[in-house]
């Protein structure tokens, strides 16, 4: 893996107390490399390298250990430590609290939807379910298919063409039935169409959310950091979820997302089925990111 | 921001950056970095707009050298749809049978993705706004028997096109991916020679692993064109120039919307210029 690219880019190395420079720029190449296949963003691969580069240079190398498992160490807590070091979890202060899901067209949120709405109720919260993405063929069917298989209601208003409108009525659905949490399901979007970011704020002005999570697809390239950024500064986002994680793509969108937008990744989805959805490990991500 | 410029070492880093920026991928990048460095070495290039001309050249004969159209010439015609979770199979299939329908072909649809909710109720809806015959079985039913319909219907009613839309599935997963064989194998069995058009819907968001979706398609049941959607956002799915350079499958069409008239035939020299655009 990376201790062997590195150790062949080194070549021999002669047992040295310290990390020396011609050492680490061997090593440092490789392991930008390394985060570049893993889909890193460039610009987040050159600062990332940068802050390896501090920590290494001139850090003790630890007894009976040599520089290349050193200089893998230093990179692997960084990236955890980048990733995220300890998962806050959901973070819902209001009663009833709302939950709203965002993100580009196919990247989960439909299917994380329902599985987070089963995380919830499995934690014992009566929780509702709501789709206002008014323009997806067989959508609302989609939640309301989803809902079934886990008993879970979902309020639907097929006839009203406004997303914000039938957000707001789901809001008082939830607070009219004693819900604890509703969930909000919205239509993929372009990170560049100005009228769907719009939409899209209009909806969370009108649910006022606890947390809104970016759902973001495991295997995006290097426009994840454009795309995360704008969703942020156009709408707002509380933490992430990274869907598809049972692939094997490598999972740089990780480090890029968190790195631009400094929001936490709280969730991963790791399948199709309700119940593949777990609290985000960064140690798991960081190892995988690695390669 | 390429133009005009002294070729260095801190230009051929640029243009590193700019390829990788363009999910061209590091392999790919690298490899491409070192030919134009030698050129510009052996040519004593001196001005940077050269070397970028080298490079789009590059690019485009590669895609150029794997180019395909879709040819629906004798019939009956089947496309075989196939791709991981969410890349626009079943926005496609809807796209491409509105488009075929106005050549005046007959279409008819298999919608072959029995597991995922409301699938079969989405690609209805496309059939309809296409205005071509959908074949449907029950959810849960078993895929390669609403193949196994779809051919029969086909048959009898001598139609042009049969396009079937299949799960989203990933392709590390064995189970899965056996499940295209066997429905490749239903289809082949039935009719001999078909499916004529086996098309892999590619995500032009996603990275590097696009490559290796290829490859498993490629390996399980060939893979005989290419659509790459979602290029209306700011993705630019260079991807394709590895997988056309190293599997040798031709881009076939392009997606740019989610509206039914959103789907182009490729084009290499406007793929291209798009690159750098
Ligand atoms: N393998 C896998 N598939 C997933 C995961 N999450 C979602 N999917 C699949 O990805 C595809 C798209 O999921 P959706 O929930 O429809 O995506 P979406 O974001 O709601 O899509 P739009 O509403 O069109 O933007 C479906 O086939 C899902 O089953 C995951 O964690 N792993
Ligand atoms: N912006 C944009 N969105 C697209 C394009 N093609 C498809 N989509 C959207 O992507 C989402 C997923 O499309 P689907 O057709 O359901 O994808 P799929 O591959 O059939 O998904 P699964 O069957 O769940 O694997 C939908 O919201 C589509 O509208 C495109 O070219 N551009
Ligand atoms: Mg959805
Ligand atoms: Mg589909």
């Amino acid at each position: 893996a990376l201790a062997g690219k590195i150790q062949s880019a080194i070549g021999k190395i002669t047992k040295k107390g310290r990390i020396d420079e011609e050492t680490l720029n061997k090593g440092l190449r490789e392991i930008k490399l390394a985060l570049l296949e893993a889909d890193v963003n460039y610009k987040v691969v050159s600062d990332f390298t940068k802050e390896i580069r501090e920590k290494a240079l001139g850090s003790e190398v630890t007894k009976g250990v040599n520089a290349v498992q050193q200089l893998v160490k230093i990179v692997n807590d960084e990236l955890v430590k980048a990733l995220g070091e300890k998962n806050e979890g959901l973070q819902l202060k209001n009663k009833p609290s709302v939950i709203l899901l965002i993100g580009l067209q196919g990247s989960g949120k439909t299917t994380t939807a329902a599985k987070l709405a089963n995380y919830l109720k499995k934690q014992g919260k009566k929780v509702l379910l709501t789709s206002v993405d008014i323009y997806r063929p067989a959508a609302m069917l989609q939640l309301k298919k989803l809902g079934k298989q886990i008993d879970i209601p979902v309020f639907l208003q097929e006839n009203i063409k406004d997303a914000a409108k039938i957000a707001k009525n789901a809001l008082d659905r939830t607070k009219e039935e004693n819900y604890d949490v509703l969930i909000v399901d919205t239509a993929g979007r372009l990170h560049i169409d100005e009228e769907m970011l719009r939409e899209a704020k209009e909806i969370k002005e009108n649910v006022n959310p606890d947390e809104v999570l970016f759902v973001s697809d495991a295997m995006t390239g290097q426009e994840a950091v454009n795309i995360a950024k704008a969703f942020d500064d156009n709408v707002g986002m509380t933490g992430i979820v990274l869907t598809k994680l049972d692939s094997d793509a490598r999972g740089g969108v990780a480090l890029s997302v968190k790195g631009v937008t400094g929001k936490p990744i709280k969730f991963a989805g790791v399948g199709e089925k309700i119940d593949d959805f777990e609290l985000f490990y960064p140690d798991r991500v960081a190892s995988r990111i690695l390669g | 921001v390429f133009k005009g410029r002294e070729v260095n070492e801190e230009f051929f880093e640029e243009l590193e950056e700019k390829l990788i920026l363009a999910d061209i991928g590091v392999k790919t990048t690298l490899e491409l970095i070192e030919d134009l460095k030698k050129e510009a070495k052996k040519k004593k290039i001196k001005e940077s707009d050269e070397i970028l001309e080298l490079l789009k050249e590059k690019l485009k004969k590669i895609l150029l050298k794997y180019k395909g159209k879709l040819k629906t010439e004798h019939k009956p015609f089947v496309i075989f749809v196939l791709g991981v979770n969410g890349v626009g199979k079943t926005t496609t299939i809807g796209k491409l049978a509105k488009q075929l329908k106005s050549e005046g072909k007959s279409i008819v649809l298999a919608a072959a993705d029995t597991f995922r909710a409301a699938a079969i109720e989405q690609l209805e809806v496309w059939a309809d706004r296409a205005d071509t015959r959908i074949i449907k079985g029950n959810e849960g039913a078993d895929p390669a028997s609403v193949v196994f319909d779809a051919i029969q219907s086909i048959k009898a009613k001598e139609d042009d096109i049969l396009v079937i839309d299949t799960a989203g599935r990933l392709h590390n997963k064995e189970r899965l991916m056996k499940e295209i064989q066997k429905i490749k194998k239903i289809v082949s069995r039935e009719l001999p020679g078909e499916p004529s058009e086996i098309l892999l819907v590619l995500d032009a968001n996603t990275g590097q692993n696009a490559i290796s979706q290829a490859k498993a398609f490629k390996e399980i049941t060939d893979v005989t064109g290419i659509v790459l959607t979602k290029l209306d956002g700011t993705a630019k799915g260079g991807i394709v120039i590895a997988i056309c350079n190293e599997l040798k499958i031709p881009i076939k069409y392009i997606g740019i919307g989610e509206k039914i008239e959103d789907l182009r035939k490729f084009n290499p020299e406007e793929f291209v210029e798009s690159l750098f655009s």
